[in-house]
């Protein structure tokens, strides 16, 4: 739930500072989470180029942050050590741009129950509401699932929740710390007014007969159909997986029913690139010929939009039949375009053709590599599953691995391993500065609902290992033996990273398993260059001419010099030990001795007028007792008189 | 490989936002934010 007021938010595009204090992976941790911010909200961030204010993240103790924009100038997030979780700072940053935690609403108690002897002693305060004069839920149901919600063990004193659901299938909900949650987004896009993004392009799941605005190419020889299941596979489209009746429909070329070397091209409505780079993702079914192939095209449109120009971008061949494979595509356009999908029938039998579903268009990067895991249930279901991914080269060649442990009761682990490579003799040792990151993807249809889990780690050269070897270094010189399935013997490094990467309840929720699909997205990237100090603002300085243009319409008197400050001329006076001069253009003279002077003469004048005061008080009053006493003898004398 | 051969950078346990900062001793209003003298007095 919101602060209420204007003054607390910040602009559409908030400025920030990386300070040398964070860890290296943090920052990396904390760019990425820009990405999110960027892909699902109208939130943007840009480098400090001396802004009023800006969000200053910091190493400082804990993770924690101010609520709203508190017009401080330098406005301080931190980010401290086992802090650099990207969700972590997805909630931060939601503090600062105006969220209180999510049980503080003020309609909290209709929906979980506060055990107040189970908090620690001195921390009730922590469970606070605040009254809907104060915050503002923006009209959004509660939400169980938001990425501000405590976890049911929070301030706990023993082991026992302090709170608990009054709808028991979220006891284990509240508290993710994932992505941002359908109504997160809902709330935040409300309070900033957002209507866009900036990376966000487009996503199709093909539910709706005007298939996305997607047109069929007249050029080909065949059309892409819009159908709900095929004879010999897929039986149902991705997006719902079969489980809605009536619906569930995908993109289907029927390379069975053409000739070899026939196409059927379908192309995407226009795009207006922002960034100017861009991730197409989507699904694929093959249940053609093995020769059957899918080829990426980009028809990009010139200046004067008439003319376009079509290449070739990415020609996906030799799809595995039987199940939805996911792909990524790298594209760098500029100018308006669209995305063309060309199947073309290979040699071969075929008993059916492509299939194509729930594609997702983005500004962002692309995955280096997918980590595909098909039949995951049976690893969850078996006692000490330990998975070992096939082994993957970074863009800068280190060979590495991923291991997946499901061995543990509650929580999966996930580590990264270095592994012997080709490459080895021509990279440097001990490995510096790689940021991996590993994530594991919901995969729910439409990009802007994935709530995906992910984690990073970033080698360190300088890191050593218990008997003085250093962790990152040749897998040939610290490394253990291990055998590939084929039986091929290499090298594996100890691996880095967590016990604690999710918990086995939430990776059975959600989409993270699709038809018994497991998909894990890994980039590993070189981040040395976030080691340096961010550049920071020079504060502008007037030019010469503006100096002389301003200060010839003011004339500074008794030696004054003219200066240029904020835009404006003014004059900065003479002034000796115990004299100057002051005044718009110098033309009063002050002193210490006229100061004393004042002071003195002040002090004695107030000294004076208190003497008369006093004085005229005492005369009246004195008078005013004279009358009295001579009215009160004449009464005595009188009743003497009278008694006589 | 052995089965130790990982380094958890966690050490075992799943910490959130808030046991991290009351490990580290801190009382932050509702475990993780910090106010301004305004709002403290």
């Amino acid at each position: 739930n919101s602060i209420i007021g204007e003054n607390y938010r910040w602009p559409h595009t908030i400025p920030y500072v990386l300070e040398d204090s964070l860890e290296i992976n943090a920052k990396g941790v904390i760019l990425n989470a820009f990405e999110r911010y960027r892909l699902k909200t109208c939130i943007d961030f840009k480098p400090w180029t001396g802004e009023a204010n800006y969000i200053s993240v910091i190493k400082g103790s804990g993770c924690w942050s101010s609520v709203g924009n508190r017009h401080v100038g330098r406005q301080e997030l931190s980010i401290g050590a086992n802090c650099d979780r990207i969700a972590t700072v997805q909630h931060e940053f939601l503090h600062a741009l105006g969220f209180w935690h999510e049980q503080s609403r003020s309609d909290r108690d209709d929906y979980v129950s506060i055990v107040w002897d189970r908090i620690q002693s001195g921390r009730e305060h922590n469970f606070n509401t605040y009254s809907d004069q104060l915050s503002d839920s923006l009209n959004v149901p509660y939400d169980y699932t938001s990425v501000m919600h405590y976890s049911k063990t929070a301030f706990q004193n023993g082991t026992e929740p302090t709170i608990v659901t009054r709808i028991s299938d979220f006891e284990d909900v509240i508290g993710q710390r994932m992505d941002f949650s359908d109504y997160d987004l809902l709330k935040l896009n409300r309070l900033y007014n957002c209507s866009s993004s900036l990376s966000f392009m487009d996503s199709c799941n093909f539910e709706l007969e005007n298939v996305c605005g997607m047109i069929q190419s007249s050029g080909d020889s065949a059309d892409w159909q819009r159908v709900s299941q095929i004879p010999s596979g897929p039986d149902s489209d991705h997006s719902n997986m079969g489980q809605c009746e009536g619906s569930g429909f995908f993109m289907h070329f029927n390379s069975s029913s053409v000739n070899v070397g026939a196409t059927a091209v379908l192309e995407s409505r226009v795009l207006y690139p922002k960034r100017g780079f861009q991730c197409l993702q989507f699904y694929v079914y093959n249940s053609g010929s093995e020769s059957d192939q899918l080829n990426i095209y980009i028809r990009e449109y010139s200046a004067d939009s008439v003319n376009s120009s079509l290449t070739l971008v990415e020609e996906i061949k030799g799809i595995p039949s039987g199940n939805w494979q996911l792909y990524y595509v790298t594209l760098k356009v500029t100018n308006k375009f669209r995305v063309v999908f060309e199947g073309r029938r290979g040699s071969g039998a075929s008993l059916g053709g492509l299939s194509i579903d729930d594609i997702n268009l983005s500004e962002t990067q692309c995955p280096h590599h997918v980590w595909h895991i098909r039949n995951f249930t049976q690893f969850i279901e078996s006692p000490n599953a330990t998975l070992y991914s096939p082994p993957f080269y970074s863009s800068k060649g280190y060979a590495f691995q991923i291991h997946l442990d499901l061995s543990q009761l509650t929580n999966v682990g996930i580590y990264f391993h270095l592994i012997s490579g080709a490459n080895d003799d021509q990279l440097q040792w001990p490995c510096p500065w790689q940021q991996a990151t590993m994530t594991l993807l919901d995969q729910n249809p439409d990009i802007r609902q994935r709530m995906s889990n992910q984690r990073s780690i970033t080698t360190d050269p300088f890191m050593t290992t218990d008997n003085g070897n250093y962790f990152w270094d040749r897998p040939s010189k610290v490394g253990e033996v291990a055998l590939f399935p084929n039986g091929t013997e290499f090298r594996r490094n100890r691996g880095y990273g967590t016990s604690a990467f999710i918990t086995h309840e939430r990776l059975k929720s959600r989409d993270f398993i699709k038809g018994n699909d497991v998909f894990i997205l890994l980039t590993v990237e070189d981040i040395s260059h976030l080691n340096s100090t961010q550049v920071q603002p020079i504060p502008s300085m007037p030019t010469t001419a503006s100096v002389e243009d301003l200060c010839s319409q003011i004339r500074c008197e008794n030696d004054g010099i003219c200066a240029v400050r904020d835009d404006k001329a003014e004059c900065r006076c003479q002034a000796g030990e115990d004299w100057w001069y002051m005044g718009e253009r110098c033309e009063k003279r002050g002193s210490t001795r006229d100061t004393i002077v004042i002071a003195a003469s002040s002090t004695a004048a107030v000294f004076a007028a208190m003497l008369i005061v006093t004085l005229v008080s005492v005369y009246c009053t004195k008078k005013k007792y004279r009358k009295r006493t001579s009215s009160k003898t004449e009464a005595v004398t009188l009743e003497n008189k009278n008694v006589y | 490989t052995p089965d130790n051969f990982v380094k958890d950078i966690d050490g075992g346990i799943d910490r959130d936002i808030f046991d991290i900062n009351e490990d580290l001793g801190l009382d932050l209003f509702e475990g993780d934010i910090r106010l301004d003298g305004v709002q403290v007095r």
